[in-house]
């Protein structure tokens, strides 16, 4: 995972989560 | 057969989790070729990386949409998408193509016919992304079918590096109701649309791998530019 630092970043930036 | 009756087919009522599917939709991306190149298969190649690239980005802003995904940890979240990426992407082509005949519309301004795939040497991709676009055409798929279908493709990727299974399962279950609840509400007519649909996640996670097979082969070869989160993703399915 160490690797996949673009799609870390992106997913931990990225707005407006929703719940179930 | 008897039928299965949906525990929660509510009356004409929207699905709630299909609304916020259909409202988290990526707007539209062009794919703008560079006109200062001429054309050859480099130059459709590396167009359509650019353009895979830049929905890859709104693709996982997307998710976090998805009612749910954003509960599970960023490991799993990560594993997701890196197992679905291709399957979202090939998906959204398949969707937008259904309109066209025999042609695969990329973006607006890049619609691709046989003899254009064959010249950059995607005409096996060509022909197998088009046997799911008429698997859809025949049954009509519809936009909110699309969505939760997409997302379904996405929890039910089957990456081998799930920590929390039950989470997983969890989202695939809701994801799964809100398909089964559409189709009771907008097809009681064919009551096996909900898994008429589901039975052709085979043939997307195929036709993905098949073109994660082909991306990777273009990335050794190391005549197309290709951006680095297109480049993690593919890295991450080798």
């Amino acid at each position: 995972k160490e690797k996949h630092k673009i799609l870390h970043r992106l997913l931990q930036n990225s707005s407006s989560p929703v719940d179930l | 057969l008897p039928h299965r009756k949906p525990v929660s087919c509510s009356a004409h009522a929207e699905n709630k989790v299909v609304t916020l599917l259909l409202g988290a939709e990526p707007e539209k991306v062009c794919a703008m070729p560079d006109p200062a190149l001429p054309d050859s298969d480099i130059k459709a190649l590396t167009t359509l990386c650019d353009l895979a690239d830049r929905e890859l980005v709104l693709n996982i802003s997307w998710a976090k949409h998805i009612p749910g995904f954003s509960s599970l940890s960023l490991s799993d979240q990560m594993s997701l998408l890196q197992s679905a990426w291709m399957e979202i992407l090939v998906l959204r082509v398949a969707f937008r193509s259904l309109p066209c005949d025999d042609r695969l519309l990329f973006a607006d301004d890049y619609i691709m016919d046989a003899e254009q795939a064959k010249c950059a040497g995607l005409l096996e991709l060509h022909t197998a992304i088009l046997q799911l676009v008429r698997r859809y055409r025949c049954m009509s798929l519809e936009r909110e079918e699309f969505v939760t279908l997409k997302a379904i493709a996405l929890a039910n990727s089957d990456s081998m590096h799930i920590e929390d299974v039950e989470a997983v399962q969890g989202l695939q279950d809701a994801l799964h109701e809100a398909l089964l609840d559409y189709e009771c509400v907008h097809h009681s007519e064919d009551p096996r649309r909900a898994g008429k649909l589901i039975m052709t996640l085979p043939l997307l996670r195929q036709t993905s791998a098949k073109a994660v097979r082909h991306f990777c082969s273009i990335k050794q070869d190391g005549r197309v530019p290709m951006h680095k989160l297109f480049l993690e993703l593919l890295e991450a399915n080798i």
